[in-house]
């Protein structure tokens, strides 16, 4: 934020975006048409001004006390300002990663995923998508609705998209989750090795709740 | 199941295409199905009964045999691959807990070929990787963790006998939590402050024989025992670690890049980010583990949602399968969605961290403290949500979810540890928002 600020930054690609002119609104028409690079943009769009939200707080505290304790003092937008960076690296890594598979049909649900996962991280800080007007209501409720219609999308394909992560039952170690799905009656099968099932009476029964009930 | 065959007939594409494209090609599939093909016809390699159902000396005992079962086999994969070979054979074999050599390759070996000059690596390497000894590493103090800055340990240069003194000058300097340094270990990397000539140089690393190599018996000068039950990881001895003027050679200090000579003069490191590069590495395997656990969290509860039926959407048309709830696919879908992001984040690091590797042999940095700022906060981020995801996913199952049956405590207890080991969350966030502020 200081060397940006002050015009001779050398950032290298991760943190390009800090010295990108601000955005003055989102782009975002339709959630069928919100494109990858509209996405990123409002993330950095958020994120930029997060950050030198952060570095405003900081600077100020920083005329009042010591260097530490200013520090301390602006530690909660510190913390805001990683999140948004980190989260910003993640849909953008997502996005290009995805683009790249070149089968449609893998494509096509990827993308569902990665709309799904864009769309509900705005709507879970939709604040700061809408501070200064950069997202106007109908946007964000544009957004909203991808999520509903991203799930719709989804819903046939949630269980072959869990089965693509080639999950041995041997490694899920869940009788919930098995692959046949015969759930049931394994779940009382597994209850036979309580060390409980090993005898018919335990002994507490002679100890305690027998004497008790012939009180 | 008629229901999840039902499923599974829905889907739109290959699913063997999709893991491809997730794990990075037919080939690395192959050898997934080779291992686990190996692991499955390996008895030795099992647990004679869930380790749910164990105690937690049968699970130690149990965690030790495997363990050196599994290294007994270490030929069956590329073990220099351990980001996609390693997890995965290991995670086969030992599930979701440590075990008495969990340290020693993630931080013992690693710590041995980053940091020692070349006489000690001599000494130690072949050592370690024969497993002729169990090393861990000893940083975190009860009083201290993070802030490197604060440890109380001691490591004071005597000239005289050209000897260092380890000591715990306080309780709070104790070394507490480093996993397998219970019972299990007889060396520890210990990081402990460095004094020459009266000077405190800050921490540095110490390699320091614990036991016996013959009875395993504690050194003279040496406390060392298990901290006690947690809330996971209970396959392994978490150790506490207490020194009494404990001495060891000079050559027990880890030289690579600052010394102390026999006179007692230091020698600064040239470049202090250098130790940045292993650290990267560590998180990008963390960051696969967390999104592997949140995966398996949502697969658990997505296959169960499309078995379990309950209540009727439409009166009269028979319970439905609880996945065509709207409010249960946004519980589970984003954990998915999520699981998704961060495995392609965890492999984009790692690529980046073997460019950044690379570039610093042409002694070109430049890359190195954005990348390592940013590990740090994925580090906090992922491992945070994943924790999140995971007991939302729990939480979709029910009463069942709530049971060890279905593996959600477990996935959870082994998952959420690292909110806090390589470093505190929230320290992490605010290493990333130094460099942020600077940039």
């Amino acid at each position: 934020a200081k060397e940006v600020r002050s015009g001779n930054a050398k950032l290298a690609a991760i943190c390009g975006y800090l010295a990108k002119p601000d955005l003055a609104h989102s782009k975002f028409a339709a959630w069928q048409t919100y494109s990858d690079a509209n996405i990123v943009q409002d993330f950095e769009h958020v994120a930029r001004r997060q950050i030198f939200r952060a570095y405003d707080v900081l600077m100020r505290h920083q005329r009042e006390t010591s260097t530490e304790e200013a520090w301390n003092r602006a530690s909660i937008e510190l913390c805001k300002a990683s999140r948004m960076h980190v989260r910003l690296y993640l849909v953008r890594t997502f996005l290009e990663k995805v683009a790249t598979a070149a089968d449609a049909s893998l494509r096509s649900p990827l993308t569902d995923l990665t709309r799904l996962y864009a769309f509900d991280l705005i709507t879970a800080s939709q604040g700061e998508f809408l501070k200064g007007d950069f997202m106007s209501d109908s946007q964000a409720d544009g957004i909203r609705d991808g999520i509903y219609r991203c799930l719709e999308r989804l819903r046939p394909n949630a269980v072959s998209l869990v089965d693509s992560w080639d999950f041995d039952d041997a490694e899920l170690h869940s009788v919930l989750g098995r692959r046949d799905g015969n759930v049931y009656p394994a779940l009382l099968e597994w209850a036979q090795k309580s060390q409980l099932n090993k005898t018919e009476v335990l002994p507490t029964f002679e100890k305690y709740l027998g004497p008790m009930m012939k009180e | 199941n008629p229901d999840i065959t039902k499923e599974r007939h829905a889907g739109t594409f290959d699913v063997r295409k999709m893991a491809c494209f997730l794990y990075g090609g037919e080939d690395k599939l192959q050898r997934r199905a080779e291992i686990l093909e190996f692991v499955k016809s390996k008895p030795e390699l099992h647990d004679p009964i869930p380790v749910e159902f164990m105690t937690r000396e049968e699970r130690i005992d149990n965690a030790a045999r495997k363990i050196v079962a599994m290294t007994d086999n270490l030929e069956q994969i590329d073990a220099s691959d351990f980001f996609g070979e390693g997890m995965y054979y290991q995670s086969l074999i030992m599930g979701r807990d440590l075990h008495p050599l969990s340290l020693h390759f993630v931080m013992f070996i690693p710590t041995i070929q980053g940091q020692t000059d070349d006489e000690q690596l001599d000494e130690w390497l072949s050592l370690a990787i024969s497993r002729g000894i169990i090393g861990t590493y000893a940083q975190t103090e009860l009083g201290h963790g993070t802030n490197l800055k604060n440890l109380e340990t001691t490591a004071t240069y005597d000239p005289k006998t050209e000897e260092f003194i380890i000591n715990s000058p306080t309780i709070t300097s104790a070394k507490w939590w480093p996993g397998a340094l219970g019972k299990s270990s007889n060396y520890a990397i210990v990081v402990a402050q460095l004094y020459t000539k009266g000077v405190c140089h800050g921490p540095h690393p110490f390699i320091v024989q614990l036991r016996d190599l013959e009875t395993h018996k504690p050194m003279k000068g040496i406390r060392v025992g298990d901290i006690g039950p947690k809330f996971g990881f209970n396959s392994s001895d978490n150790g506490f670690l207490l020194f009494d003027n404990y001495r060891i050679p000079r050559q027990g200090m880890l030289m690579r890049y600052s010394k102390v000579e026999r006179d007692g003069t230091y020698i600064a490191p040239k470049h202090s980010k250098l130790g940045y590069g292993t650290m990267v590495f560590v998180r990008s395997i963390m960051i696969k583990d967390q999104a592997t656990q949140l995966a398996a969290a949502a697969c658990i509860a997505i296959r169960y949602s499309a078995i379990r039926r309950q209540g009727e959407i439409e009166q009269g048309a028979g319970e439905v399968q609880i996945l065509d709830y709207q409010t249960q696919q946004f519980r589970l879908m984003p954990q998915l969605a999520r699981a998704f992001a961060f495995m392609f984040a965890a492999y984009e690091i790692r690529d980046m961290y073997m460019k950044v590797t690379e570039q610093l042999t042409h002694g070109n940095v430049d890359l190195l403290p954005e990348i390592h700022a940013l590990s740090s906060g994925l580090k906090s981020v992922v491992s945070w949500e994943a924790a999140q995801g995971i007991e939302q996913c729990r939480l979709a199952c029910g009463g069942h979810g709530y049971s060890l049956a279905s593996a959600f405590p477990e996935i959870y207890a082994y998952s959420v540890g690292g909110c806090t080991y390589e470093g505190e969350n929230i320290v992490m966030l605010l290493q990333v928002a130094r460099f942020l502020m600077k940039a």
